[in-house]
């Protein structure tokens, strides 16, 4: 499970048996009280049933695989939206796919016009308790402000995920492999003087002193007992000298990537190896995206989980002006409304190996296309980590995105459809559903595609 | 002290959790997820709310909503735009 926190926007996406909306109130409890977002359902905050008025909420969900594992409110759709619907004012709900195969839920809340005024309480206080603290929603607070650019979220759910592929995210064959780079890796006495240096530099740019004398434990493939031991910093050393083929085939220095601290713990000393492994850590390659950065983890015995950070990429300087704004650069990927801030994104990742209920998803809002990789490539990337034989790709883009793409592809096109026609083929797969929804200031298309 | 350059993401892992998690019988499968914002963007906040809005909250003040929803925090990946929770299950 992942959870993004941006000053003006919260992503909660849970797995498994989670009940994910019985935190929905405190979490709105929590913006009034701790971040200061107004509230219109309650007269004083000291009222526990006071709640931060979101501006919008969004909550999706693939149809139910085991709906009887489920707890609370989420044992089904109708549920969901009941509980959704008692809380808030002027939802929506959409089933979008196949009903007798795979399809997809989306509960949305729309904007109001920043000219309606709240109602009191009391005007929306209908008879008896029911709904007496029912939140309103898509009051913007403020319009001072722009619009997030390059809205857009693609979210890819695989099933019936290749077996050989699901291998990588158990625990047990992790170990292996991480313990066959580190066998097969001299150890640090042989290792020449050069390499030496040069390795030290790297850790000392990278603020890794501090980790001399941690330790990373990895446990192989046989038993707990041959479990290797080695310095965080020597782990690192093998980490900055990956490149070298002969040991990991299209291997990249994960130093680039991550954190020091992630070498701590097996978990994430593992999901680390596993994210090189399977080709995660190169979605979003350093190459286009110097500053990305991921945190994973490997469960036990199986399951992944990863968060990545993906600041926007540097653009070349332009001379300032006179009046010292910077020119005129319009690339709105790298600055906001006032130039100085670049933007960053998000991707998550979430595997479920084991063959009876395999399980994959991959979702990001990092923009397609502009000076990074084409969203058409990081699908068929994600796709071919896990080779599923079932999957659905849903992109969700705010309108003004896709009159900018449009703009800019100088294609004429008036949507976003036409900018994405090049996920319509998958190499492998068939594609089984294309549906567009347009919303107000939305448009979602859902493709679903099997393997041919 | 490892101390990131200004603007570089930085990983805090909660080794009480982390270290020891064991998932045998946790079920997987399909995601639910939760999108709420409360302002059209981190430009548009209002002037009630903190100048870092809900990246203003403190971790820990998460910790007993994360509860009810069945979730630890494994290891938070914090950076000036956002901050990344890994969580359990």
């Amino acid at each position: 499970s992942s959870m993004f926190v941006f000053p003006h926007k919260l992503i909660l996406k849970t797995c498994g048996t989670t009940t994910l909306l019985l935190g929905l109130h405190r979490l709105l409890r929590i913006a009034a009280e701790h971040a200061g977002f107004p509230f219109h359902n309650t007269q004083t905050l000291n009222d526990i049933h006071a709640a931060a008025t979101p501006w919008r909420v969004f909550y999706s969900r693939k149809n139910f695989l085991f709906p009887h594992k489920q707890e609370g409110p989420h044992r089904s759709w109708k549920q969901e939206v009941k509980y959704l619907d008692d809380m808030f004012e002027g939802g929506s709900a959409y089933m979008v796919g196949k009903m007798n195969g795979d399809h997809w839920y989306l509960y949305i809340t729309s904007p109001q016009s920043p000219f309606t005024p709240p109602r009191t309480p009391e005007e929306r206080t209908p008879t008896g308790t029911a709904g007496r603290f029912k939140i309103p929603t898509g009051r913007a607070p403020c319009f001072n402000g722009g619009l997030e650019s390059n809205d857009e979220t693609l979210e890819i759910l695989m099933t019936d995920l290749d077996p050989e592929n699901a291998k990588k995210f158990y625990l047990e064959n992790a170990s292996a492999v991480a313990s066959s780079r580190l066998s097969a890796y001299p150890p640090r006495d042989s290792r020449d003087a050069a390499a030496a240096a040069t390795s030290a530099a790297a850790s000392s740019s990278a603020g890794m002193d501090d980790l001399s004398g941690s330790t990373v434990t990895v446990k192989t493939a046989s038993t707990e007992e041959d479990s290797v031991s080695i310095a965080a910093d020597e782990m690192l050393d093998v980490f900055d000298n990956g490149s070298d083929s002969d040991l990991h085939g299209s291997y990249t220095p994960l130093s680039e990537h991550l954190d020091p601290e992630c070498f701590t713990t097996e978990g994430h000393a593992l999901g680390t190896v596993v994210s090189d492994v399977c080709g995660l850590s190169e979605v979003y390659p350093t190459s286009k995206y110097p500053d990305a950065r991921i945190d994973s983890y490997l469960f036990s015995p199986c399951g992944f989980s990863a968060n990545g950070i993906v600041p926007a990429p540097q653009q070349q300087q332009k001379p300032r002006d006179g009046n010292g704004d910077g020119g005129e650069d319009n690339n709105n990927e790298t600055d906001n409304d006032n130039g100085s801030a670049r933007s960053t994104h998000y991707f998550t990742v979430h595997v479920t190996p084991e063959p009876v209920c395999s399980f994959a998803s991959f979702e990001t809002n990092v923009p397609g296309g502009q000076n990074g990789r084409e969203t058409s490539e990081v699908v068929e990337h994600v796709v071919d980590i896990f080779k599923p034989g079932r999957f659905s790709i849903t992109l969700f883009e705010a309108k003004p995105n896709l009159a900018a793409a449009a703009a800019a592809a100088g294609d004429g096109l008036a949507t976003g459809v036409g900018r994405s026609k090049r996920m319509e083929k998958i190499k492998g797969y068939r594609r089984i559903d294309r549906i567009v929804h347009d919303f107000d200031d939305y448009e979602l298309v859902f493709r679903f595609f099997e393997r041919e | 002290t490892f101390s990131p350059s200004e603007g570089t993401p930085h990983l805090t892992i909660n080794h009480d959790v982390a270290a020891d998690l064991d998932s045998t019988n946790a079920f997987e499968g399909p995601e639910k997820l939760l999108e709420v914002w409360f302002a059209p963007g981190p430009d548009a906040l209002p002037p009630s709310a903190k100048p870092n809005g809900l990246k203003a909250v403190p971790s820990d003040t998460w910790v007993d909503m994360l509860d009810m929803v069945n979730c630890k925090i494994l290891s938070v990946l914090d950076s000036e735009h956002v901050d990344a929770y890994l969580l359990s299950e």
